[in-house]
């Protein structure tokens, strides 16, 4: 069914998301960040 | 979505008439198609019987035609001109948005300069008339206009009639998409196994530790 | 049937307002049903008020010992954590308020008041513990809720509670403790003192047939909204303030750990050296939770890029 078809392609066009440099950097903060804090709730368990 | 709700009735519309028309009236159904402000599907009208027709005749110009505006940009068109029919206002505003589609399609980040030169639009306030009048209100687009710098961010774009050979491909992301949703899933699967055991452990080293405290705390 | 819940019945309201069941039992009602609506628009109300603490007022009714809260109103007043009886500021606002509903057909009293505690949890300061005798012992029935609008959008659920102070001089039965919440340095003082004075209630919503159906239509929206934010980006004020608080209580049980080293651990009863420890685990809590919600926001994070991003189309 080419409508199916055309909707199918417009949301596989969307892959990926978002795909940016910046994107990115912010990414590996948040996740350095979090990291950072469970290894801070380690310690204070500690 | 909304597009393809908006063009269904459209689309059953132009199919419905071309089982009744052939020759002069089927090209005469194919200028009106291609004029139409909301229709922006073409593959079910070409895929018409009484439409391939039209191949090999007289009128085969209006059969190739028809396939640009399904699958071609404006490009495409003034690479080819001479052997197409002249196009009316309308239909040169349809094949700029479709090409707007398709642009979209393939870049998140549409610089204007790419736009203008693909467009044949000469400024940037033309451009921008176009892209927020034509191509946003009528949902085939949706984005944001950066004037600062000068692009036009894509959120989300209706999706073309799909060119021969472009199926495989599709085929091949949607499958692509499903192993990794399926790798994903197996991993948290994992993840909350794990979690589990390690709970598990905890809990019963947890109580090993007062058996033995309660063991020191009698034997005292 | 959903939607009878809705219908006021004048007569068996006034009759509940003489028999006045709540005078023989300080823990007479023990539970609370809040509608849709209400709860939106408290939470809302407390969304808007960012840092500041906001306040309002519930309509509504009872039915046997559960207040049922139909609709909440805000009140032009700000700060009630930092003045005794805030709403007195807007008895004028809320007399002409409970006059126009009556006109316009909503016959449902003033049954209680709502505020926030943005960023602290949900229980009564000692503010709140003194506006809420007062309110119980002139406005009866009379329920207190407190929405904590930060620790809501972090959780992904309504951070509130219900609460009923006891009569002053009054002694509970020694309550279970109810669900650990941190508490930050800066109000452990206020919490510590209170928390005897009143009991909290068991809180239970409701929503009509249009409520349902409207909510259905918002569904999508909702998801689309839930599915694309993300707590470590909405919420990082907010953590840094959890982890600065528990830096400040860190730096507290140290020094109140070395104060009692130079008085020598064996000189310390028992009792104090407990204290000390569950100070120490109470903070070690504290640290995980704040650990582990990053940790669920990180891991939404890393699902949606693994999902939406890892595939080249």
């Amino acid at each position: 069914e080419h409508s199916l078809l055309r909707q199918i392609s417009s949301l596989v066009r969307r892959l990926p998301a978002i795909d940016s440099p910046k994107f990115q950097d912010d990414f590996l903060m948040e996740y350095n960040d979090t990291l950072l804090m469970t290894y801070l709730a380690t310690i204070t368990k500690c | 979505m909304e597009v393809e709700q908006k063009q269904g009735d459209l689309v059953q519309q132009f199919v419905l008439l071309a089982t009744s028309a052939r020759g002069r009236a089927a090209v005469e159904l194919i200028t009106h198609a291609t004029s139409h402000p909301q229709l922006f599907a073409f593959s079910e009208l070409l895929a018409s019987p009484h439409i391939a027709e039209l191949k090999g005749t007289e009128h085969s110009a209006s059969l190739d035609l028809l396939r640009l505006f399904a699958h071609g940009t404006w490009t495409d068109y003034k690479n080819n001109a001479q052997m197409l029919p002249r196009l009316d206002p309308p239909q040169e505003l349809k094949l700029k948005q479709l090409t707007v589609m398709t642009l979209a399609e393939t870049a998140k980040v549409l610089p204007y300069d790419l736009l203008m030169q693909q467009l044949d639009i000469s400024n940037v306030r033309e451009l921008e008339d176009l892209l927020i009048n034509d191509c946003m209100y009528s949902g085939i687009v949706r984005g944001k206009l950066d004037q600062r710098r000068r692009c036009f961010e894509v959120q989300f774009a209706a999706g073309r009639d799909l060119r021969p050979g472009q199926l495989d491909n599709m085929i091949a992301t949607l499958a692509n998409w499903l192993n990794s949703s399926d790798n994903l899933l197996l991993t948290i699967q994992e993840k909350i196994k794990w979690a589990d055991s390690m709970s598990e452990q905890v809990r019963r080293h947890k109580k090993e530790v007062e058996d033995k405290a309660e063991e020191m705390r009698k034997s005292i | 049937d959903s939607d009878a819940i809705f219908e006021y019945d004048e007569a068996a309201q006034s009759s509940i307002q003489q028999q006045k069941p709540w005078t023989r039992d300080p823990h007479y009602f023990k539970n609370v049903k809040i509608s849709a609506l209400a709860l939106l628009k408290m939470v809302v109300h407390a969304r808007s008020g960012g840092t500041i603490e906001v306040m309002g007022l519930m309509q509504g009714k009872t039915d046997g010992d559960t207040i049922i809260i139909m609709d909440a109103f805000a009140l032009p007043v700000e700060g009630t954590e930092t003045r005794v009886n805030a709403q007195a500021d807007a008895y004028e606002y809320m007399v002409q308020y409970s006059q126009t509903n009556k006109q316009v057909g909503r016959l449902e009293n003033v049954v209680g008041w709502y505020h926030s505690h943005p960023g602290y949890g949900c229980w009564l300061s000692g503010i709140d513990v003194s506006t809420q005798m007062l309110n119980q012992t002139y406005q009866e029935p009379f329920l207190a809720v407190v929405i904590d609008p930060t620790r809501t959008v972090s959780a992904g659920k309504v951070e509130i509670g219900a609460f009923r102070t006891y009569p002053q001089g009054y002694k509970p039965p020694d309550e279970p403790p109810s669900e650990y919440q941190t508490i930050p340095l800066n109000k452990i003082e206020d919490f510590g003192v209170h928390y005897k004075q009143y009991y909290s209630l068991d809180i239970t919503y409701f929503k009509s047939s249009l409520d349902s159906h409207l909510l259905d239509l918002l569904w999508n929206k909702y998801w689309v909204n839930t599915l694309s934010s993300s707590p470590l980006l909405g919420n990082r004020d907010y953590v840094a303030g959890q982890v600065a608080d528990l830096a400040e209580k860190l730096e507290q049980a140290e020094s109140q750990l070395a104060h009692s080293g130079r008085m020598g651990g064996f000189f310390m009863p028992v009792q104090k050296k407990k204290e000390e420890e569950s100070q120490l685990a109470k903070i070690s809590r504290d640290s995980s939770k704040i650990t582990v919600e990053q940790l669920h926001g990180l891991m939404s994070q890393v699902i949606k890029d693994t999902l939406f991003n890892s595939v080249m189309s």
